[in-house]
């Protein structure tokens, strides 16, 4: 499988909406 | 995607190995269910940092994670007494990984604090546990059930007993647990269930997993947070509080901090459909459907991503892609930066850098397009891994095989 791991995921929101069955990314989520 | 994400970052060297800190939770709209997210060996950590692994050894528990990840898809997808079955080990966990990001929670009442890592690819939720038969070092005192006034077992015939992957049944009809992680870690004790404290948010009767027997991996950690699929897990568990919604950030260094927080979703987020996969239930999947460097879309199918399916991971350190398509992101991200000397491969990482000679250097922009339209322009610590000035490589990685 391809895998995002977590050095790309630096810095974004990441948000799981398991119930809606989604998955957000907002940039500068912190520092 | 040009128009989304820009072409080139411009990076102040001196930036890149900064020695300040700041260690407190990100501010915007603290609540109950937000805790501090900090890296396991950086200063904001509270764990002692004398035993922090060398980049080699990081990067070798990142690929055990990832060989343990590619073995129980293999292993679950092949036919039974088929024979790549045969060639697999009896064991396919997933590998703890470096487990990288560190949070604090509270057990028990009176609440007692500990540290645990927090990883979206397993579910069950434990910590080390009074009595113990074998216990590594841990950072904090162990918990004790004993000493909790909402302290009780769970047994044997309950369904959050037989839910588990492993699970058995003691001599007092209490549920036991196991398990057995794909780099030999493991950890078995009893189910039971106690109240958690999520920041400042009471869950009464959570159900995790008090481990009487731990061995492997896990540094000085006191335990492990479960934010998998499952039924098992936090996620799973908090349903009716939270609605199963969780969000994190992780912080662009190891002097800063980030945060998870149940329940909530963030502004300015943009959504893309989130996918599942049988072979791996703990795992979050969503469409990959494109990559672009520079603000150049690379010429590639979508079914280079789609084909093997693509998953999300807090417990992966770098990204892994099918081979095709990290020779076309390597070539594209190596013509942008044919100014810089080459600096020797780090591990899996083959294209790197000496800036040593740089006051400030200008990376192309990497982003990552999903289905949806969601463009993920990488921050440019999302782009390097920085082992030193004078080894700054590119942060990505090909798997052996495209089937992977």
């Amino acid at each position: 499988v391809v895998i995002i791991g977590n050095v790309q995921q630096r810095r974004f929101n990441v948000v799981y909406d398991v119930g809606n069955l989604k998955i957000g990314f907002g940039a500068n989520g912190c520092s | 995607a040009r128009g989304l994400a820009g072409e080139h970052h411009v990076i102040d060297v001196k930036s890149l190995l900064s020695t300040s800190s700041n260690c407190s939770l990100p501010d915007k709209g603290a609540s109950p269910s937000k805790l501090k997210v900090v890296h396991r060996h950086g200063p904001c950590s509270s764990l002692p940092r004398q035993n922090k692994p060398s980049h080699l050894q990081l990067l070798r528990q990142d690929q055990s994670r990832v060989d343990s990840i590619h073995c129980r898809s293999a292993a679950a997808a092949a036919p039974v007494g088929g024979s790549l079955s045969a060639k697999l080990p009896a064991n396919t966990g997933t590998s703890l990984g470096s487990g990288n990001y560190i949070v604090t929670i509270g057990l028990g009442t009176p609440k007692k604090s500990f540290s645990v890592v927090f990883d979206t690819g397993s579910d069950l939720t434990w910590t080390q546990c009074l009595p113990c038969d074998s216990c590594y070092t841990q950072n904090d005192p162990l918990y004790d059930p004993t000493q909790s006034s909402t302290f009780t077992n769970i047994s044997c015939n309950s369904n959050y007993c037989t839910q588990l992957d492993q699970s058995s049944c003691s001599s007092t009809s209490t549920c036991l647990y196991q398990v057995q992680y794909g780099d030999n870690s493991q950890t078995q004790g009893s189910l039971i269930q106690d109240t958690l404290t999520f920041s400042s948010d009471s869950i009464p009767n959570f159900r995790f997993g008090c481990g009487h027997d731990n061995s492997g991996l896990f540094g000085k950690v006191d335990g492990l947070l479960g934010l998998g699929r499952e039924p098992a897990s936090i996620v799973s568990q908090t349903d009716q509080l939270y609605g199963k919604v969780f969000s994190y950030c992780l912080p662009s260094t190891s002097s800063a901090a980030g945060y998870l927080e149940l329940g909530s979703t963030a502004a300015g987020v943009q959504y893309t459909p989130m996918l599942t996969n049988q072979n791996l239930p703990s795992f979050y999947f969503l469409n990959l459907v494109a990559i672009s460097v520079g603000g150049q879309k690379l010429a590639l199918s979508p079914t280079v991503f789609s084909n093997p399916g693509t998953l999300l991971d807090s417990g992966t350190v770098i990204s892994r892609l099918p081979p095709t398509a990290y020779a076309a992101l390597r070539s594209s991200f190596r013509r942008y930066m044919t100014n810089y000397p080459t600096a020797p491969a780090l591990s899996i990482l083959d294209t790197c850098y000496d800036f040593t000679n740089y006051q400030t250097v200008k990376v192309p922009s990497i982003a990552l397009l999903f289905g949806g339209g969601v463009t993920a322009n990488l921050d440019f610590k999302g782009i390097l891994y920085v082992a030193s000035i004078s080894q700054a490589c590119l942060a990505f990685a090909g798997n052996n095989d495209a089937g992977d």
